[in-house]
């Protein structure tokens, strides 16, 4: 089954 | 009281052209970045950059205090820890009142903070409301200049029905992009054999696509999202396999977009 991604990677905490 | 749905907390940068803001929410799941410019607002005076971290949730709790054809004027000092919102009284329920909120600390990730509530006959025809400022951790977004393989676009109030209906269904869509047809499904919702004789375009869709893409979303985000479509007529869906999804509500002097991670794996 699929998991849900994350946005770490695509956009950073500065 | 969109982003509020997604990030409790974030930053409203102000400089002399726009007011900005970009937050990720706690799952890391979806990123929230609005935009709006001088232009859109009545009068507008930025006499230094600053930040002005707010906690959403209360300034929406705050905001629901206002009636459609409230003005509302936000304005913060130098140095000062509170935002505060005025907001005229055409409305006749309100006139009558002085509402006063006020709470202290720049710490916004504390619970919601006590407030105050003045209320007389007698005070002036105008709400004053304030709350609290803090610092947020900005977030750097190289990406956005990302090129998509689709960009779909169609009338917001239907992409707000199409995932409203699907929430009640299950929790997740696929979002599938051909030359022709954009197929936004929940997953085996029905027979591949049904699909084909429904496959049709509705007025006011138009796809634009180098790549056929398929990608899967939770709805309860998308649900979220679409809760700005009554900001602007339209909204585009920006795809590339693997990649966020960028859901984007364009008006007049500014912008809405969320970023939504898609699910990975089989």
């Amino acid at each position: 089954s699929k998991q849900q991604g994350r946005l770490d990677g695509f956009f950073t905490m500065k | 009281k969109s982003c509020s749905i997604l990030v409790t907390d974030a930053n409203f940068e102000c400089n002399e052209e726009n007011i900005m803001l970009q937050a990720m929410d706690n799952s890391h799941i979806a990123l929230v970045s609005v935009e709006i410019g001088a232009p859109g607002f009545t009068s507008y005076r930025c006499d230094r950059t600053m930040p002005l971290g707010v906690d959403l949730t209360s300034l929406t709790k705050v905001l629901r205090c206002a009636k459609d054809e409230n003005i509302c004027t936000l304005k913060a000092a130098d140095e000062a820890d509170v935002l505060n919102l005025v907001y005229d009284a055409k409305s006749a329920f309100f006139s009558p009142f002085f509402f006063a909120f006020m709470w202290h600390g720049r710490d916004a990730s504390s619970p919601f903070p006590p407030f105050f509530l003045l209320c007389s006959a007698l005070l002036p025809l105008f709400i004053h409301l304030n709350i609290s400022l803090s610092s947020q951790t900005p977030i750097t977004s190289s990406w956005p200049e990302t090129k998509y393989d689709t960009r779909v676009t169609l009338p917001s109030a239907e992409f707000t029905r199409i995932v409203r209906d699907l929430s009640q269904l299950g929790e997740h869509v696929r979002i599938e992009v051909s030359k022709e047809v954009v197929r936004i499904s929940k997953l085996k919702a029905k027979s591949s054999a049904e699909d084909e004789d429904n496959d049709s375009i509705p007025t006011g869709v138009v796809i634009e696509m180098n790549q056929h893409v398929s990608l899967t979303f939770s709805l309860k985000y998308l649900v979220n999202f679409s809760k700005s479509g009554s900001l602007s007529g339209e909204v585009q869906l920006l795809m590339s396999n693997d990649v966020p999804l960028l859901v984007a509500y364009d008006f007049t002097q500014g912008y809405i977009r969320c970023y939504l991670a898609p699910k990975i794996g089989d």
